[in-house]
């Protein structure tokens, strides 16, 4: 076999313009993976800002990206997570791959003119997520 | 189940037949039209309409309300954390109809009383009273000597209350409520919550009162030439302000959020740890406790 190897060995492991750590980050680090990302709107630009006196600016944040195959403990996953993807991947492609979606969120004061002409200051739970996680 | 489809489905055509809009059937059944953010969403979701159209509040009122917000709330629109109160609603309502009964006093210094008419329809069940206010507004027309003190008469005119716990109307209730007036404030608060307590609870739908208030000069003031029987008249009748403890799901709990970082519904497992904590925490405010005895 040493004929045979030999001459393999004699052929480029890796194509020149390879570049190794490209290579690995495929395996660590998908794409555009799962993370929070922002969007500012204002309460005008739904035409509520007739009856939304404040925040003039609301940044819901949303949660967006691929989850790693090996998902573990860095998004808080619990173990169900991989055993979902184990069964996508090998079982039944009908069930879904794990999503991305919030894990924590933050409240939001909204002052508010109602149709009876009073005014309101409420204190809402989950309306700015914080924190993402696959799930 | 199938059972509560059929009834949903029940609740939904009859629903439908008294003329609902469809999307009101989403509403939280806390027994009145969904308070605040709600009812819009469902219906913006709905139809792609915003909020119903509304009237125009007291310019005053929403002055103050705009204070009210940048004291309790970052500019992101993010709850403050430095407030130690329970209350994660505040409303204030104006006055649906109001008219002045005498001139006032001015030797006396009773002042022209007010009979006022609240409407309370915006208040759900499922909102709990902590305190209330009567809120003055004074604006620089207002003469007066730098400090006054007053005493407050109010008169709730009509009965109706739902529960028997309540004297039947016309109550009425003196109060000592020592406030003072002082030049440079631009509001002036009458704490009325005793009175409005019950009637809050009793889910009361309006408030009919008389408010009249007696002022003195603050005896403690040097008389001084240009002091003079003084002529104040309110030009403006009072706000009513709620401030009020949402219990629904959906309203930011603070005392919950500051206690439990996460809710138990987000991890079941979480109540074992929840009642280990609470065991603990009795366990070790026994031994605090018995440590002060010692």
């Amino acid at each position: 076999d040493w004929e045979t190897g030999s001459s393999d060995l004699k052929k480029p492991l890796v194509p020149a313009s390879f570049n190794l750590s490209d290579y690995f980050k495929q395996f660590l680090f998908p794409q555009n993976e799962c993370e929070l990302h922002d969007f500012r709107l204002s309460f005008s630009q739904l035409k509520w800002d007739n009856w939304i006196v404040a925040p003039h600016r609301y940044n819901p944040r949303y949660c967006k990206g691929d989850c790693p195959r090996a998902v573990g403990h860095r998004y808080g996953s619990p173990v169900h997570t991989m055993v979902q993807n184990i069964i996508y991947e090998k079982l039944d492609s009908s069930v879904p791959k794990p999503s991305c979606v919030p894990a924590k969120y933050n409240p939001l004061s909204v002052l508010t003119i109602e149709p009876d002409g009073s005014i309101a200051y409420k204190e809402y739970e989950d309306m700015i997520a914080t924190k993402c996680t696959c799930r | 189940s199938q059972a509560s489809r059929g009834d949903a489905h029940l609740t939904s055509s009859s629903e439908l037949e008294s003329g609902a809009e469809p999307w009101s059937l989403l509403q939280p059944l806390d027994g009145r039209g969904g308070s605040g953010l709600l009812s819009p969403l469902f219906k913006v979701l709905y139809d792609g309409q915003g909020g119903a159209p509304r009237l125009q509040p007291d310019s005053r009122a929403l002055r103050y309300m705009k204070r009210l917000y940048k004291a309790y709330a970052t500019k992101e629109g993010i709850p403050k954390s430095n407030r130690s109160h329970l209350y994660n609603t505040v409303r204030l309502f104006t006055p649906c109809a109001q008219h002045k009964q005498d001139s006032g006093d001015q030797v006396t210094g009773a002042l022209p009383s007010m009979d006022l008419l609240f409407s309370l329809d915006r208040v759900t069940a499922v909102e709990h009273l902590l305190k209330s206010v009567l809120l003055y507004t004074l604006n620089n027309t207002v003469s007066f000597p730098s400090t006054l003190k007053c005493l407050c008469n109010l008169v709730i005119k009509e009965s109706g209350f739902s529960n028997r716990t309540l004297p039947r109307a016309p109550y009425s209730f003196t109060f000592n409520s020592q406030f003072e007036f002082r030049k440079k404030h631009k509001w002036v608060e009458v704490d009325v919550t005793a009175l409005l307590q019950p009637l809050v609870a009793s889910n009361k739908r309006s408030i009919h009162m008389s408010v009249d208030f007696t002022c003195v000069k603050d005896q403690l003031q040097q008389p001084s030439a240009q002091d003079h029987p003084f002529n104040l008249t309110l030009p403006t009748p009072p706000s009513l302000l709620l401030y009020l403890n949402d219990t629904s799901a959906q309203a930011y709990h603070r005392w919950y959020s500051l206690h439990y970082k996460r809710r138990p519904s987000q991890c079941p497992h979480q109540k074992r740890v929840l009642s280990a904590y609470s065991r603990e925490e009795e366990a070790s405010g026994g031994v605090r406790s018995s440590r002060h005895r010692r």
